[in-house]
């Protein structure tokens, strides 16, 4: 494709990412560097600012969490702290999937693909799709999380009892040298449709559509990045690379999910997490 | 793999809310 056919579809990939994520990283980014204007977030590093800050939530959301405890998802005031967060993730995590898929179907070809294959991957790729983008509402002291109303201390996670102790601290290495990267959400959009278009994930029937329409975001991306980064040299190299990593992250992740499905007996797993991690690793 | 995937196929037809699939 010619330069300008590239340019089209970043700018294409861009305006679909805008319209499916409401945080973006340049957003959270004022809000990690307190240059909104705006209040700053209310921080959660101990029990006692968990309880305060599930009650700052509760209050700004009731139609939302009325809504989730009719579907049984919300998490019950007397269950533990780490349920009751978990399950929060989980509720946020599912609208995550329902964003990343509005994203994917925005991509010039994808709903053209085979039915199957769209399915596969979604489910392959949204995990690794959502830990890039959670790198953005990361540094290396804490995360935003509640679309930037919150920010929750790292060691508040490590303090959580095994096993959800465990599940962050993997998302902030990887979030400390993505970030290094400085990519801004232009190049993210590109970069999470790549991910997305990755031919070579399990069970997928027809492969070479794939591997064309990530050729051309690859091309798209590789131009982004030499315009937007002319002075960091081999960003798209070592930006592929981060891919391998992603794999990794989300292969531990689906495994601590399966774990935690066997062992956490209070814990309720919403059915379209369940349909993602089962017999994904 | 629709079958065992039936919240992910109907969010890829036609975009219903997790909740309401």
């Amino acid at each position: 494709p010619e330069s300008a056919d590239l340019r089209a579809l970043a700018k294409h990939l861009y305006d679909s990412y805008l319209k499916s994520f409401p945080l973006t990283k340049a957003k959270a980014r004022a809000i990690l560097s307190g240059k909104t204007g705006d209040i700053a977030p209310f921080v959660i590093h101990d029990m006692k600012s968990l309880t305060a800050g599930e009650q700052l939530i509760h209050c700004k959301q009731v139609p939302l969490l009325e809504h989730r405890q009719e579907q049984g998802f919300s998490h019950e005031p007397n269950d533990e702290a780490e349920l009751r967060f978990f399950q929060r993730c989980q509720v946020r995590s599912v609208e995550a999937v329902r964003e990343v898929t509005e994203f994917a179907k925005s991509i010039p070809g994808f709903v053209n693909l085979d039915l199957n294959d769209q399915v596969t991957l979604l489910k392959y790729g949204v995990h690794e799709v959502l830990i890039s983008m959670w790198a953005s509402l990361m540094n290396k002291d804490g995360t935003l999380i509640s679309y930037g109303q919150i920010f929750m201390t790292r060691e508040f996670l490590k303090s959580l009892r095994k096993p959800f102790c465990e599940m962050m601290e993997p998302k902030f290495d990887f979030s400390v040298k993505f970030n290094a990267l400085e990519l801004d959400d232009s190049d993210m959009a590109l970069f999470l449709a790549v991910i997305i278009l990755s031919g070579d994930r399990p069970g997928l029937v027809n492969v070479k559509p794939i591997e064309d329409l990530q050729d051309t975001v690859l091309q798209a991306l590789e131009l982004q990045l030499k315009l937007n980064h002319p002075e960091s040299l081999q960003l798209f190299a070592k930006l592929l690379q981060k891919m391998t990593d992603l794999r990794q992250i989300v292969t531990d992740h689906v495994r601590l999910m399966q774990l935690l499905k066997k062992t956490e007996v209070d814990m309720c797993l919403h059915p379209l997490m369940q349909e993602i991690i089962k017999d994904l690793y | 793999l629709q079958e065992k995937h039936k919240i992910l196929h109907k969010l890829l037809q036609n975009g219903n809310s997790p909740d309401e699939v």
